[in-house]
């Protein structure tokens, strides 16, 4: 473990805790897109099916539990709880053109071709796109609340910190996974455009609104 | 040399 790995960690905690609560305490999931969630859930699914057969740490298993309980509450919350305040119209991304080629890339790109490993890396790149649902709601609406693009910041870095988790364990661990790294950078990459709004309008108390 | 794949990272 290194310090950014924990701060990407708590990053991606807090984002996780920000959209629950949003929605939670707002009883409202406008402006969230469904499918993003939907594939979020299916990331942590697919990617944590060694939660019981394989113990690496009381942080890493309690993590693990807590990023799968919150995103099937959050998914329960977004299509039933609250799905009078779902805002399905502006949610129309075709995720099975993520889906679909990402599932087909895990089975030629991997580390190995067993069953567990085609998840694990289907899962990591599926959460290199799976945000895009909720940018292109975004952009749709033309604008998004302050909480929810400071969900999608801390969602974001989380990830941009696991860069430098990566650059540090090839340093000092001799470590490195091109799968992870590759898709990571994809991942960052996409949140780019909203990375300048969101510090060039959102800091400075603007309400975020993308070019529609 | 690359590792196996980042199985400790959530």
């Amino acid at each position: 473990m290194n310090i950014f790995r924990f701060l990407g960690d708590i990053s991606h905690l807090s984002a996780i805790i920000i959209l629950l609560l949003k929605i939670w305490k707002s009883r409202s999931c406008a402006g969230i897109s469904g499918k993003s969630q939907l594939l979020f859930a299916i990331v942590f699914t697919t990617r944590y099916l060694d939660l019981f057969t394989n113990f690496i740490s009381f942080y890493n298993t309690s993590m693990k539990v807590v990023y799968v309980a919150s995103s099937y509450a959050t998914v329960w919350m977004i299509y039933s709880k609250f799905k009078a305040t779902y805002d399905g119209n502006h949610d129309t991304f075709r995720v099975e053109f993520l889906i679909v080629p990402t599932a087909i890339l895990s089975f030629l790109v991997n580390h190995d071709f067993t069953p567990l490993e085609i998840l694990w890396t289907f899962s990591i790149y599926l959460e290199s796109v799976a945000i895009l649902p909720q940018l292109f709601m975004v952009s749709k609406t033309g604008e998004a609340e302050t909480i929810t693009s400071h969900y999608l910041f801390a969602l974001g870095i989380y990830r941009t910190l696991y860069l430098f988790n990566w650059i540090w364990r090839y340093q000092f661990e001799e470590f490195f996974d091109l799968i992870a790294i590759v898709a990571g950078l994809v991942q960052t990459v996409l949140y780019c455009d909203f990375f300048y709004l969101y510090i060039t309008k959102v800091l400075k108390g603007k309400k975020l609104s993308l070019p529609a | 040399e690359t590792n196996t794949a980042a199985k400790d990272e959530l």
